[in-house]
């Protein structure tokens, strides 16, 4: 039965497309079946791991309008995890979706039948807490929150908190935090290792160990449609990610 | 007349907020008269002016749902101009206004009664393409674009000039680009550099001089509430934004 994960944050910018791709590329390193759904227009997750979007037929968009069945938008990639695209389209579902009834539950009913296929289902989310987020938060056992250690991202996690806690009222019982991810951490900084001990205070140990450090060849592993991992595997970026699936496999065995 | 201009970018933590705030400081500081408008529920730009978002009546959200006249919203901040605070009511509007007729010129109209109290209007807009986004650039004369020079940021530029032609086609026959503005760039990564050349062969000219480099000052100074000209004003950061400003001003003199 697969454990499905939403990487969310709705502060812009702060590694979750990154983190999506590089955790479903190390995680399938370490022999596991690993599907990444792409829920954002912007289709970033779809692009970073080498997939043309546009030239999909069937994409997250026809997934949540119940217009095909998922297993016809799963398409293989090069570092052996699976992937749903998404593009442009997919900010038409938020409008066709409002007047719906159980229109949070799209992706969860869509998901059911493949669950027995895969170990781990990723959910890469757009910055925002819109339908879209929501239908992935009520589809997921669990939310990764990337966060960068800096003051806009530190503002905006009791909105993310309250949002996950409503959820988990309204729709989904069983949904909790999974972990808080340091991404982009500059150790020199003071600004980092303020907000960093502010969330270990707060969160305990919901923070991962890990900690993704700032590392160029994330930022360029993307343009060759690659996880870190297929572009330069001795990289910061990519042992750090590495460690991160070692922490993510290791929390499951204690379960 | 005020010239009004959004700030805006689909793409997550490209510098928008930090841009509309220390780009209002700056012109401020020549003797501009401004109104920052926050229209991204997260209210970044409210709390990096040192404005407590949740203590004010009147905020972007009864704006938007013309339920108070804009003069109402107006707060004066200690950096000399003047802010429309948003908070996370302002997520309800999307649902709010999804049938109502003009939905797409709220913004605009009640921003006519006061244009000529100010020189310079600027909104700082969400990281999407929704409701909120659209209301600000039907309001505006022109855009800003702040612009990672990185693949992710690139990927969206083809989405978001599309958007604006739209616009310009539907709702707003003036809107066009006012300058794509480079932030957090590190001249020392060819991956910067890369995309900086992209962006000045297919914009031209309406790529900024100006560059913003990376610069922790700029990141520390919201978490006092202030632009980075009243934290420090000698940093990198500071004289990055005024220097901007005298560049918007060089191009307002020569039209
Ligand atoms: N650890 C890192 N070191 C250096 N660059 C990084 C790192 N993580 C992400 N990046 C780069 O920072 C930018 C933002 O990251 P990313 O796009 O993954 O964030 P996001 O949260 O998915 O953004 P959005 O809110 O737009 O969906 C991208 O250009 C990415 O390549
Ligand atoms: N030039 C810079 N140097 C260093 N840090 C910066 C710079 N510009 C912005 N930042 C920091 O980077 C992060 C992202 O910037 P900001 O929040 O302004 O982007 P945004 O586009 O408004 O994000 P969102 O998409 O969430 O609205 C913030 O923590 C900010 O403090
Ligand atoms: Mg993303
Ligand atoms: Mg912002």
């Amino acid at each position: 039965m697969a454990k499905v994960l939403s990487i969310t944050n709705q502060k812009g910018g702060v590694g979750k497309t990154t983190t999506a791709i590089n955790m479903a590329a190390s995680l399938s390193r370490m022999k596991q079946k690993i599907l990444l759904i792409d829920i954002d227009p912007q289709g970033n997750a779809s692009a970073g791991s080498g997939v043309d979007r546009d030239s999909q037929e069937v994409t997250a968009y026809e997934v949540l309008m119940h217009a095909a069945p998922i297993q016809e938008a799963i398409v293989a990639t090069n570092a052996s995890y699976d992937v749903v695209a998404s593009n442009r389209e997919l900010s038409g579902a938020l409008i066709e979706l409002v007047d719906e009834e159980h229109r949070e539950f799209r992706l969860r009913v869509a998901l059911q039948t493949l669950r027995e296929e895969y170990d781990f289902v990723l959910i890469d989310c757009p910055p925002s807490l819109d339908l879209l987020t929501v239908n992935a938060l009520v589809a997921s056992d669990a939310v990764v929150i990337p966060m960068q250690c800096e003051y806009f991202a530190l503002e905006g996690l009791t909105e993310l908190v309250n949002t996950i806690r409503k959820i988990r009222a309204a729709f989904n019982p069983d949904l909790n935090i999974e972990g808080l991810l340091r991404t982009m951490f500059d150790s020199r900084n003071s600004l980092s290792r303020e907000v960093s001990s502010q969330l270990e205070e707060y969160f305990g140990d919901k923070v991962y160990h890990t900690i993704i450090p700032r590392n160029i060849r994330l930022a360029e592993a993307p343009s060759y449609g690659k996880p870190v991992l297929e572009y330069d595997k001795r990289s910061k970026g990519a042992r750090a990610y590495l460690a991160l699936a070692g922490e993510v496999m290791g929390r499951e065995s204690n379960k």
